[in-house]
């Protein structure tokens, strides 16, 4: 943890509290396929549930977020030496397949299992 | 889609992973009609025993392919009429090979009984390709696979070898032609039979089961650098250096 590495960097600020509410992490999303324009191609299923990850990948990076080491080095780049070096992203990290029932141009059923369609967690890199 | 050109430009890019084709397939507005009756019933049936709600994949699936395309006849010639026998001369469009993957399984559904007004049928299909394997469908010899319960009327026939063999390999337009039979059931008397309609009818389909060959090539690349590292760390290759 940064704070208790870097002595001058505070570990219980409201600055602090607040990056700990909006850390990184998996928010749930639906969309259907209508509202993608694809409902006119894609028989089932109706809804898609991508979800997304979003927040912030503050100095203390959590253990469950299997940051690699190079995204605690960048954090504390950007918090203690450099500021336009940027904090890493919240991006997502496992992902899971889907299946998708659709119509081809040419009117042939297509059944196919697509790989990383759903993000399941997220990470700081 | 017109909103969509910088990924239609970067799903051409073979490099990139699988699942940017979606963006590749996704087809204009201006597409034929949605397909009905029962060939899209037999693939939502197909996909409700293969995915959830959400269409994640069921872990207990046993349709034992990545991916099935469910092709419907292009083009269907009627025969004039011989005795009590209706010949229908069905074709389906084999689309090209995609490197990323393998055919594994193919199989016919027909109508095996037409029972129209006044009339009912029994048909079955022949491959037009001379010397071409074909069987009834057997569960016992696919394994898990079970493909969805269908309908009476309705019955499965592999071609699996008649297509792999004849067709599958084959360069440039490649189509599989089928003749779908029908015989007035014995007993009846023989009718002038009218194909008016017909023709429209849904009477056989055609369903192609492919596995992604990305993981396999990968397990072979894997397996080449190993064999490579084996053999660079012989006993030979070290006298050899």
């Amino acid at each position: 943890q940064a704070c208790s590495i870097a002595s001058d960097v505070p570990c219980h600020t409201q600055e602090h509290d607040w990056s700990v509410n909006n850390q990184c992490s998996l928010h749930p999303y639906k969309v259907s396929f209508r509202q993608l324009g694809w409902d006119h191609w894609i028989i089932a299923p109706r809804l898609y549930t991508p979800n997304y990850c979003k927040g912030i990948c503050s100095r203390v990076l959590p253990y469950g977020l299997n940051s690699p080491n190079h995204a605690i080095i960048q954090s504390l780049v950007n918090e203690l030496v450099n500021h336009t070096v940027p904090q890493p992203s919240c991006v997502p990290y496992k992902f899971l397949p889907m299946s998708i029932l659709l119509v081809e141009a040419n009117g042939s059923i297509l059944y196919k299992e697509y790989e990383g369609m759903i993000a399941q967690s997220c990470t700081c890199r | 889609k017109a909103g969509w050109p910088s990924i239609t430009l970067l799903a051409d890019d073979l490099s990139l992973p699988l699942n940017l084709d979606l963006a590749k397939e996704a087809p204009g507005k201006g597409m034929k009609p949605r397909p009905q009756g029962y060939p899209l019933r037999y693939m939502l049936k197909l996909y409700q025993r293969s995915a959830d709600l959400h269409g994640h994949p069921r872990e207990n699936r046993t349709i034992g392919a990545k991916m099935v395309r469910l092709v419907k006849p292009s083009a269907n010639a009627v025969r004039p009429l011989r005795g009590p026998w209706h010949v229908q001369t069905l074709d389906f469009p084999l689309a090209s090979n995609q490197e990323a993957y393998e055919l594994i399984r193919a199989t016919v559904v027909y109508r095996h009984q037409l029972h129209l007004v006044h009339y009912h049928l029994s048909c079955h299909v022949e491959p037009w390709v001379p010397k071409c394997l074909t069987k009834p469908f057997s569960s016992s010899e696919m394994g898990s696979f079970k493909p969805p319960p269908m309908s009476k009327a309705w019955t499965e026939m592999d071609i699996t070898h008649c297509v792999q063999q004849r067709l599958w390999n084959r360069k440039g337009r490649r189509v599989l032609r089928l003749r779908f039979m029908c015989e007035q059931q014995k007993g009846s008397e023989v009718l002038e039979f009218q194909w008016h309609g017909m023709a429209s009818l849904d009477v056989a389909f055609l369903l192609l089961y492919f596995n992604d060959t990305n993981k396999s090539i990968q397990a072979k690349l894997t397996q080449g650098q190993e064999e490579l590292t084996d053999r660079e760390s012989s006993p030979l290759m070290r006298s050899a250096r």
